[in-house]
């Protein structure tokens, strides 16, 4: 079970996250106590990373317009800023006791609180970038919603219009999502969603035109047509839902369902 | 931004595993 949901997240904190377990077991086994090296340079090169990585999350939470991300991400940017301070903190006092164990617990608790601030930071982004493409879905929920009071064939080509860029959008937005996801099964179930909606579209427009047919030459075939033109708008917004379901989920929630 | 975030996020990432190594080095010496 992947850790990390997401490949661009995963490639980024997974070597960090293996080093600071592995420091903490190295912690752990020198309660000896070691001498520690002088850490004043590498402790430099992680705040001055900080200090960029703030400057570019606050100016994203100023140019989001999501409520979420700008609620959450102070949280996050903060988090990292606390730990960078308890680099420092241990870097000096290393500098006057290079056996200095407050020194050893800060050192530890600031590198694995980079790791969980810069996780937070990431994964609010990604949930925000997630929020994006689940108001294009529910755009196209909206239109098949419509399909139902479409009688005629104006209508239909103004619903064709409509519907055929929001639906390539989705179509290339959950794609490229897919492929970005860590968990297989949840890759394959936006990719069986995708692929049902691809087939059912056409299908779904087709019965539209039958029952505008039927519906004015007057027969009573209207109902049966009607009938299979919400089964397939109805099939279609399922596998929408299903696709808005699986996009919030993360490997924490297939955790939490173990 | 997006791009940008995930720079910096790997750069503050690479800073930490050098910040880690060095400890370890000379942990492990």
């Amino acid at each position: 079970m992947p850790v990390f949901h997401t490949k661009t997240i995963e490639s980024i904190l997974e070597p960090v996250a293996q080093q600071v377990s592995r420091l903490v077991i190295l912690h752990e086994e020198a309660e000896d106590g070691n001498a520690m090296p002088d850490l004043e340079k590498p402790v430099l090169a992680v705040s001055r990373a900080v200090v960029n990585l703030v400057k570019v999350g606050r100016s994203t939470i100023d140019s989001s317009e999501d409520p979420i991300l700008k609620q959450d991400m102070p949280a996050a940017l903060n988090r990292v800023e606390a730990a960078a301070r308890l680099l420092e903190e241990a870097s000096a006092l290393l500098k006057n006791d290079p056996l200095s164990q407050p020194a050893r617990k800060k050192l530890i608790e600031g590198a694995r609180g980079i790791l969980q601030g810069t996780s937070a930071l990431l994964l609010c982004f990604d949930e925000s970038e997630v929020r994006k493409i689940i108001r294009e879905c529910k755009k196209v929920l909206d239109y098949l919603a419509v399909a139902e009071v479409i009688e005629t064939m104006e209508d239909l080509v103004q619903f064709v219009r409509d519907l055929s860029p929001c639906l390539t959008k989705v179509s290339r937005e959950v794609d490229h999502r897919s492929q970005e996801l860590t968990h297989q099964v949840h890759r394959e179930i936006l990719t069986r969603c995708l692929d049902s909606v691809k087939t059912l579209s056409p299908i779904l427009i087709c019965s539209m035109k039958i029952f505008i047919q039927i519906l004015h030459q007057h027969c009573k075939e209207s109902e049966e047509a009607a009938e299979n033109r919400n089964y397939l708008a109805g099939r279609m917004s399922d596998e929408i839902n299903e696709i808005i379901r699986v996009l919030q989920l993360t490997t924490y929630d297939e955790e939490e369902w173990d | 931004n997006a791009a940008e975030m995930v720079r910096q996020a790997k750069i503050l990432a690479t800073a930490t595993s050098t910040l880690i190594q060095s400890i370890k080095f000379e942990a492990e010496s």
